[in-house]
């Protein structure tokens, strides 16, 4: 509001004048010359004058820019495709050329935050733009100047530079927040852009590989979880439409990379990431929850009287990201919780634990899901904490008979059907590689088999392993072991179970499992 | 037992708006810089031609068996790629240098009539980019600064 | 049963890291040498 009269005019003037200095042909000059004699005739046209007024010039040249795309891309047809879209990037191209000049060269060299500042400004305005455009233009939008201004601008200011380089995680963090900003579900048109843009070449490795100490990670999981939340709903119900089935591979696509070349970045995030993947997105959940360090060699699950207790790497507790005891809401049931852990009291606790995690009698969507994941987990680590404080590590006998077990066997009893398959997806989740939380929720999950008071619940117990292992791999190791102890050791008795003969297929299947453990 | 679950409101406008912008998805270009020839961006060719690229045909070892015509035609039209760094790793392995005023490949033709500290004389092979071909220029005179 | 994840188009057996070369979510092919920008001595940007 209130440009100053002639400002559009004088913005549009610099904005052909740079564009043209970039691309002529017979541009000999060093972009550096230019730029200073245009950063002169910026000074002169009074844009640099105040801050707002700088504010006001980057609006109107990235609504110009914009708007061009626009219109060269209303004129494109299959056959003039190529030309056209060269068109709008040479323009993109210049425009996002004198951004990063102007962000490298603002302030002396040292002084950093100026720069920094310039760019978050930048950034700011051009995300402000897409989401009014977003709103106006509605199914009309269009991604690819934002697209080609963020990913350009992105590749220009990690270009080797040692200016650059000073302050590159600022950098990192800037395009990071307004990634988040523009997060899918703030602007579901730009969200193939976004995605092709957090899982851009350049932008993996800058995050995950060169910045030091691992200082990126946090930054990328914030972004895969506004991906998984974005998808969430659309990949609760088995049907995909088209657009959420190119999504969802596309997910698939950047988890295998993350798998295969930054596997301890999905184990540290792992739990993150399944408490917003939907419970029915078995695939996905298995890739995040197969991934185990590089360093660390896996014995084979099928090996005969693999003694997993004696593996030295299952007493070493796994690194958990974001701290999930903060999330046991509200503080009164958390209170409820630590003195019921404590002093298995007030005994009114487990009585009182359903109702503390029910949000509605809708079917489907009855629990908090993040409380319970949240709950499991949390009982989980302090019963390890506890029997080690006793001088024992946990196995079959030293997990029986303690406030942590009850709270687990109240979930398993008092819980409905629904509730107890999350419940029972909650442990699950834990069995990954060899670590101390593998091995404690495996011997849970067996214990709560051989414990059970009725034949429903090791039916559903054996349902929630079954259907994470009939779907194509990868399988989590911790997943594998389990399932082999329970139809390997006579203890469980699993083949006297009716439902294991429930069906010719599902018996064959079982047979299968076995065949292969011998 | 969780069975599906309608979309709220919200989400049903979201996905009005990601379908919309399924029909006009990012192409490969879109996240790349402007490559004066070869941009990346899928052609349909009939489905009998290979359609991904030949298993380690980003190593040297693959561009060290390609032909030096190859190399000169990776080198000048795939500029400021790893292809260019890769055909221009090959090129020095087979004895080409780089001359950086003439922006061409020398090959020394037989043994130098004249070597002194500033530069060499004498018969050599040249990749002429303008003529796209190979030329034999004899007393020529290599001046070390211009060797990249 | 979910996808076959080794047809996505990523080489996963790979024993170099893959996202230096990954073309992207929609990408069914790695990106070719010549799709990836490198560090070449300026002499070499003949254009």
């Amino acid at each position: 509001f209130e440009d100053p009269p002639d400002l559009y005019e004088k913005t549009e003037f610099l904005l052909r004048e740079w564009v043209s200095i970039i691309n002529s042909p017979n541009n000999k000059e060093p972009p550096s010359k230019a730029f200073s004699m245009f950063v002169h005739q910026m000074n002169v046209q009074g844009i640099l004058k105040t801050d707002d007024l700088i504010t006001r010039f980057f609006r109107l040249s990235t609504s110009m820019v914009v708007e061009l795309s626009y219109r060269l891309l209303s004129e494109q047809t299959v056959t003039t495709s190529g030309q056209i879209r060269l068109k709008i990037y040479h323009t993109l191209d210049a425009y996002v050329k004198l951004i990063a000049m102007l962000v490298k060269h603002s302030g002396d060299t040292q002084n950093t935050q100026t720069k920094i500042n310039l760019l978050n400004k930048v950034l700011g305005i051009i995300a402000g733009v897409l989401l009014q455009d977003h709103e106006s233009h509605h199914s009309d939008f269009q991604q690819l100047p934002y697209h080609r201004i963020f990913i350009m601008l992105f590749l220009e200011l990690n270009s080797a530079d040692p200016v650059l380089e000073a302050f590159n995680f600022q950098i990192l963090t800037a395009f990071c927040h307004t990634l988040h900003i523009l997060r899918p579900a703030k602007s579901p048109g730009f969200a193939y852009s976004w995605l092709e843009l957090i899982s851009h070449r350049v932008f993996i490795g800058r995050l995950l590989q060169i910045t030091p100490q691992q200082k990126g990670w946090g930054l990328y999981a914030q972004l895969l979880m506004d991906l998984f939340k974005f998808l969430a709903p659309f990949l609760r119900n088995a049907e995909l439409a088209k657009p959420v089935t190119f999504m969802y591979k596309g997910t698939l696509r950047v988890l295998l990379i993350l798998l295969h070349d930054f596997p301890e970045f999905l184990c540290d995030y792992h739990y993150g990431f399944c408490d917003v993947v939907p419970p029915n997105c078995i695939q996905m959940r298995n890739l995040i929850l197969s991934a185990f360090p590089r360093n660390m060699r896996l014995p084979d699950p099928f090996t005969p009287n693999l003694k997993v207790d004696m593996l030295q790497e299952i007493a070493h507790a796994p690194r958990v990201s974001p701290n999930f005891a903060s999330m046991i809401q509200p503080l009164t049931f958390k209170k409820d919780l630590d003195s019921y852990l404590k002093a298995r009291a007030p005994v009114t606790f487990l009585s009182e634990l359903r109702s503390n995690l029910q949000v509605s009698n809708e079917p489907g969507v009855r629990y908090n899901i993040s409380l319970l994941n949240a709950l499991v987990l949390y009982v989980g680590t302090q019963a390890i904490s506890f029997i080690r404080g006793k001088g024992l590590s946990p196995n079959m006998s030293t997990i029986a008979h303690s406030a942590h077990m009850d709270i687990f066997q109240n979930l398993a009893v008092d819980l409905d059907t629904e509730g107890r398959y999350l419940f029972l997806n909650a442990i699950a989740n834990q069995l990954r590689y060899p670590n101390s939380h593998t091995h404690y929720f495996s011997c849970t999950l067996l214990y709560l088999f051989h414990e059970a008071n009725t034949e429903a619940i090791q039916e559903q117990i054996t349902r929630v392993l079954l259907e994470r292992l009939i779907v194509n791999r990868p399988h989590p190791w911790g997943l594998l072991i389990t399932f082999i102890e329970m139809i390997k050791n006579p203890t469980y008795k699993f083949w006297n179970h009716e439902f294991v003969h429930c069906a010719p297929e599902i018996e064959k299947l079982f047979e299968s499992v076995a065949r292969s453990c011998m | 037992p969780l069975g599906p679950v309608p979309l709220q409101k919200e989400h049903q406008m979201q996905f009005q708006m990601m379908e919309a912008a399924y029909y006009h998805m990012p192409v490969p270009s879109d996240s790349e810089k402007i490559r004066p020839y070869l941009p990346r961006n899928p052609f349909a060719t009939p489905s009998y031609y290979i359609q991904t690229p030949l298993p380690h045909s980003d190593t040297l070892e693959f561009f060290q068996r390609l032909s030096t015509e190859s190399l000169f035609f990776i080198f000048y039209y795939m500029e400021g790629t790893k292809a260019q760094y890769l055909a221009a790793k090959a090129l020095k392995k087979q004895s080409w240098r780089f001359h950086t005023k003439y922006m061409m490949w020398f090959q020394r033709h037989e043994e130098p009539k004249l070597i002194n500290e500033e530069y060499e004389q004498g018969t050599y092979i040249y990749f002429d980019y303008e003529k796209w071909s190979q030329r034999k220029k004899e007393g020529f005179i290599f001046e070390y600064k211009y060797l990249e | 049963l979910g996808q076959d994840l080794t047809a996505l188009g990523l080489n996963l057996n790979s024993p170099e890291n893959l996202f230096p070369s990954f073309g992207g979510p929609w990408a069914e092919t790695p990106c070719r040498p010549q799709d990836v920008d490198f560090h070449v001595p300026p002499e070499y940007l003949i254009n």
